[in-house]
């Protein structure tokens, strides 16, 4: 069929069969439905401009452009459905894959990205990030966590002890997110949780993205004297990124819950062989 | 005996502002990732007479460091393994372990001998390379506590009667 899709009891994922990219999130359970397109996008890291000699560097996140650049419009696709797990395995580029994958009893969806090494032999640095678009009326709101406890609201080109004057529309709007980030219309919520601590922003109505990986080709002259540039081929980084659609009223209950297990994860150890009884005396 | 205080003195001294944001130079950042990997091995040791304790049961315990890109000698090698799965949160969860295996067939048991579903996948990345295939089952893991999984590899003496072991499983 043209349309392509993973699904439990609970969530189902809709992938646009000619792009291979998501573009639906249905939460069965609370029949809500989300357009929702995810993609990967770099931006062109700034090495100094008119306006400003600063450039991105390990400690300054500066974009040359405010728009970035897609990594690919589309993926090459392909799914795996088992009892135990329904997946999509995307492969963006050479250096830039994801599987979207559904396990039995689950709420949310889990994205698995994979990223690098980041080519840099067009002479630009990257800091390569996921977007997620969806129509929803935000109204320049976001909302990021401080250290996994207390969540901060975010308005567009706004500080709430100042009088900002915004000289970076881009990444004057990024925050730090420890754990999740997450927009509302009132109604719904997409949350998204991470495995590790992000930069991320909503810079237009619907729109959410998470910072996954950086590699620059300048110093940003705060003092470490070197580019964000690792040796050799570069580096390859993989992670997760966790999602769930809901209703607002009880958002707060499956984040917090889903961040704790994913913050205190289980531990797996393995053992060879038969194992023989032990007693401490 | 094990011992945790190399690896609570390499993250005391990641807690500088370098270590926690990446504003480090390269060989700043592989010194903090080399004290890291000092630190796992003698907590290693801790956590095996910990496991050992509870369990009542001398294990040859494994550490796959690098299961999260799929490398794991002893679930890509062994013919029969145990899992040990610890939940280090204050209530009971459900947790679909993941390990790279061989091609074939598992059964899994869990800690009541009482054989649970699981499944084998191919693994993404294994497109362009040969095939590489990973091992599913969901673990029920008590609050604070841990479960003991035994995974087994049915060799299938040839291809032959491994597919009559599926035609007959499934007519069966």
């Amino acid at each position: 069929s043209h349309v392509l899709a993973i699904e439990n009891e609970y969530i189902r994922a809709t992938f646009d069969s000619d792009t291979g990219l998501l573009m639906k999130i249905e939460n069965m359970e609370q029949t809500l439905s989300l357009p929702v397109s995810q993609g990967f996008f770099w931006y062109n890291a700034s090495t100094g401009d008119k306006i400003s000699s600063q450039a991105s560097g390990a400690y300054i996140f500066r974009p040359s452009h405010l728009k970035p650049l897609p990594v690919s419009r589309w993926a090459q696709i392909h799914l795996v459905k088992t009892a135990l797990v329904q997946e999509v395995h995307q492969k963006f580029s050479a250096w830039c894959s994801q599987v979207i994958r559904l396990y039995p009893g689950q709420r949310h969806l889990e994205l698995e990205w994979t990223v690098g090494p980041i080519p840099v032999k067009d002479n630009l640095g990257k800091e390569v990030i996921s977007r997620f678009d969806t129509p929803m009326k935000t109204k320049g709101k976001f909302y990021t966590d401080s250290n996994g406890r207390e969540i901060l609201k975010r308005r567009l080109d706004y500080r709430h002890t100042w009088r900002l004057n915004q000289t970076e529309p881009v990444a004057g709007n990024y925050y730090p997110v420890n754990t999740r980030i997450y927009i509302s219309d009132g109604h719904m919520q997409l949350t998204v949780v991470t495995d590790r601590s992000q930069g991320g922003s909503s810079l237009k109505d619907g729109s959410l993205e998470l910072m996954v990986h950086r590699r620059l080709l300048a110093d940003d002259d705060r003092g470490v004297a070197e580019p964000l540039l690792e040796s050799g081929t570069g580096s390859t980084v993989q992670g997760r990124h966790l999602v769930l659609l809901s209703s607002v009223s009880d958002a707060a209950a499956r984040h917090r819950l889903l961040v704790e297990k994913e913050v205190l994860a289980p531990q797996v150890v393995l053992a060879e062989g038969e194992s023989s009884p032990y007693y401490s005396q | 005996s094990g011992d945790s205080a190399p690896l609570n003195e390499a993250m005391a001294v990641l807690q500088h502002h370098d270590a926690v944001s990446g504003t480090a130079r390269q060989n700043v950042v592989n010194d903090y990732a080399r004290q890291l990997a000092a630190g796992w091995e003698p907590c290693e040791v801790l956590v095996s007479n910990a496991l050992a304790q509870l369990s009542r049961q001398k294990q040859n315990f494994s550490f796959c460091r690098e299961l999260n890109i799929s490398i794991c000698p002893v679930s890509q090698k062994s013919q029969h393994f145990q899992v040990t799965v610890y939940n280090p949160l204050g209530r009971k969860v459900q947790h679909m372990v993941r390990l790279p295996v061989s091609e074939g067939l598992f059964f899994v048991k869990d800690p009541n001998g009482k054989t649970v579903p699981s499944n084998v996948v191919l693994r993404p990345s294994s497109y362009s390379k040969r095939y590489q295939w990973d091992l599913l089952f969901s673990a029920s893991v008590p609050a604070l506590g841990f479960s003991i999984y035994s995974v087994a590899k049915v060799t299938a003496p040839n291809p032959q009667s491994y597919s009559l072991l599926t035609r007959s499983k499934k007519s069966r």
